[in-house]
């Protein structure tokens, strides 16, 4: 099982676009795929069609004990699967500051949990590096960070590097920095060329040091600009589901063919 | 003097882009400005070119009451002042959390300050409704609120109401909801004009009750997609110094009055 989570500090990069469509393309290649929704604003669940109440079972909820993941789960297709997120989550960051392990309770509670069947488990994390996003890291070994190629895409690399390499640390020394994809791509900008270029140099540097991001791979794969991928959401379904012959859905199919053969190398 | 809050949880949705070339705008057509970055990111600051180290003055220290607005302050251009962020802000959210008056601590900060000389007081919020944005609402008088025209942007909104709504009653009877102000638009798609007359209708519902969104308008003006302005910031500059033919200033010259043209009116 290869638990990974979709990660990156800057707003709108298509963290969610890409923790819902790359499960999907996962689950299409015949992996059983989970995408477990840690933003409090539910876009993941929103994504798939899925606006739970307030006392409807959430990962919150399996956070807090009070409902397993069996139960909070919703099936989305035979092999793909959802652990919603509401509202509620936004209590969580300051209801759990003050717990006792508080970076680990989402692991514990996925620990807890009969998810050797599932393949992939995908997390998609909020625009911050708080409690929330450092549960994610300290319960799944692997980060994918979707990058705009933006200007300030680059800024959020040092400072998530810092973040990573204290968890790995202190918090989960089976973290590492497992790819970079790059989203909402316009290969034909200037501006994407000289970010594409910039983050390449960067990763290079970071090899050569000791750190979770030794081995951090650039993917081939662009996920470029593409409508289809804005309008899914608003009929609750995957990139496959409603747009299957799109470039969308190209690009992520092939992002997942790259990531699934990533897991295979590492771990021979 | 104008204290505007731009606001919206969602991420990447224009708000800093937004708050840096709206400032700029009003500066240009005479009126003083201040950019205050309440960002942990610092993404304002850095689309200025400026990158504060941990020890610079930054809006954190005058929060904290170490430095003064004076101190921490940067003149951008005659008429054009930053308040500037670093990654200190970030923990602003746990140490101020158990502060009494909590919300209140920035509206005291400038409160102590001498700003009368400022026409426009611009504040960036990061993309949440945590600490950090509860204190620009408390700050502030008129909320804009970016938005970009896809599917999520909607669910946003109601979430966003309840906040504000809270606000109004309970800590600041100022504050109203003034503009949404459409953002990345790409005119000629039909997710774009449907998501666009749900916001004309979900504003034409809220002005029957009464609430901070009673008179809340849908500016005139779309600030469409426009690579210049995503390239200023790798320059440090407005798009009023980078590229002040493009349709990136056009826009956000023409929002700058219609927001301007809002105040005259408020204020007879
Ligand atoms: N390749 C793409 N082409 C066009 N639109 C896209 C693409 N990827 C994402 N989008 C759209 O851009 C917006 C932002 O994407 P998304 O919500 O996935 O980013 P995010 O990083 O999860 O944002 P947040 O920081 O708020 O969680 C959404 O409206 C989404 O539908
Ligand atoms: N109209 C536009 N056309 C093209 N690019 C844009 C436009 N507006 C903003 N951008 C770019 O899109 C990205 C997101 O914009 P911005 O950072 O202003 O959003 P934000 O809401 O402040 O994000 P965050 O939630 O992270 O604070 C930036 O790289 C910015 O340069
Ligand atoms: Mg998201
Ligand atoms: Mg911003």
């Amino acid at each position: 099982m290869r638990k990974i989570a979709v990660i990156n500090q800057k707003g709108g990069v298509g963290k969610t676009t890409t923790s819902v469509n790359l499960a999907a393309a996962l689950s299409g290649h015949g992996h059983r795929a989970l995408i477990l929704d840690l933003d409090p604003q539910a876009h993941a669940s929103l994504h798939l069609g899925i606006h739970l109440g307030e006392d409807d079972a959430s990962v919150y909820d399996v956070m807090t004990q009070r409902s397993s993941v069996a139960d909070a789960m919703i099936r989305i297709t035979p092999k793909l699967a959802l652990l919603p997120a509401n509202i509620n989550l936004a209590a969580a960051e300051m209801e759990l500051a003050s717990e006792v392990g508080r970076e680990f309770i989402l692991r514990d509670a996925l620990d807890r949990s009969y998810l050797d069947l599932y393949d992939y488990i995908i997390v998609d994390c909020p625009p911050s590096l708080g409690l929330l996003t450092l549960n994610a890291l300290t319960a799944v070994d692997d980060i994918l960070l979707p990058m705009q190629p933006h200007y300030l895409a680059l800024h959020g690399l040092s400072q998530l590097l810092q973040t990573t390499d204290l968890v790995a640390k202190r918090l989960n020394t089976d973290l590492r920095l497992a790819a970079v994809l790059l989203t909402m791509s316009e290969p034909n900008t200037r501006l994407c060329a000289e970010v594409e270029s910039d983050v390449s140099e960067f990763l290079q540097t970071a090899s050569a040091v000791e750190s979770p991001w030794q081995h951090a791979r650039l993917l081939d794969t662009r996920i470029r600009k593409n409508i289809k991928l804005a309008e899914a959401p608003s009929f609750g379904q995957t990139i496959f589901q409603y747009a299957p012959d799109s470039n969308g859905a190209c690009d992520y199919d092939r992002a997942a063919k790259e990531i699934d053969a990533l897991a295979r190398v590492d771990s021979e």
